[in-house]
């Protein structure tokens, strides 16, 4: 019996574990749509910008509008696969989730 | 009848004037239209930066980001101004042109 209550003592202290990841997943997550966004929108900004900058107003070279152009559409792809990762750990964590939900059941 | 020939005549190009005119104003319309929705989402970018432009990266002090946020509020209410003169101008051409259309009807 003792060994059974100290399984069960371990399924709730992971249980809280997975919990708290799978919460953190989705912050982040958040922040990556916002981050996306945020970039997508100074793309299109800078897509109309001629000479100077749409919104500061700062002097742009055609070369430095550019380079502005690629080095954000590479950043949106890196949130991509962050998305991806997080998505497969969050898949992970809940497959493991229904097997403590079957351990705690014994209680 | 003479004197109703020449009046005819002015009144046909009356009209050609008018719808000339109220054919610019609906592409200085769209002009207006199009600027503001530009400055409005240059205003939203400028609330968002701290310390460099959310677009195009240069720095961006205090300063410089409130002064911008004030020019472009100014260059938004000029530009409703110019449209209630526009559409006040419209107004008057149509109201003419339903007399020219009256005059028209003599033919
Ligand atoms: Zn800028």
């Amino acid at each position: 019996l003792k060994k059974l209550k100290a399984e069960i003592e371990n399924a709730k202290q992971r249980k809280e574990e997975i919990l708290r990841e799978i919460e953190e997943i989705g912050e982040k997550k958040g922040e990556l749509k916002n981050a996306t966004s945020e970039k997508n929108k100074a793309i299109l900004e800078l897509r109309k910008a001629k000479g100077k900058c749409p919104v500061c107003g700062a002097e742009l070279t055609e070369e430095h509008r550019e380079d502005l152009i690629k080095k954000y559409t590479l950043e949106i792809e890196s949130y991509a696969k962050e998305m991806e990762q997080l998505m497969r750990r969050e898949k992970e964590l809940r497959a493991e989730l229904v097997n403590i939900e079957k351990i705690l059941k014994k209680e």
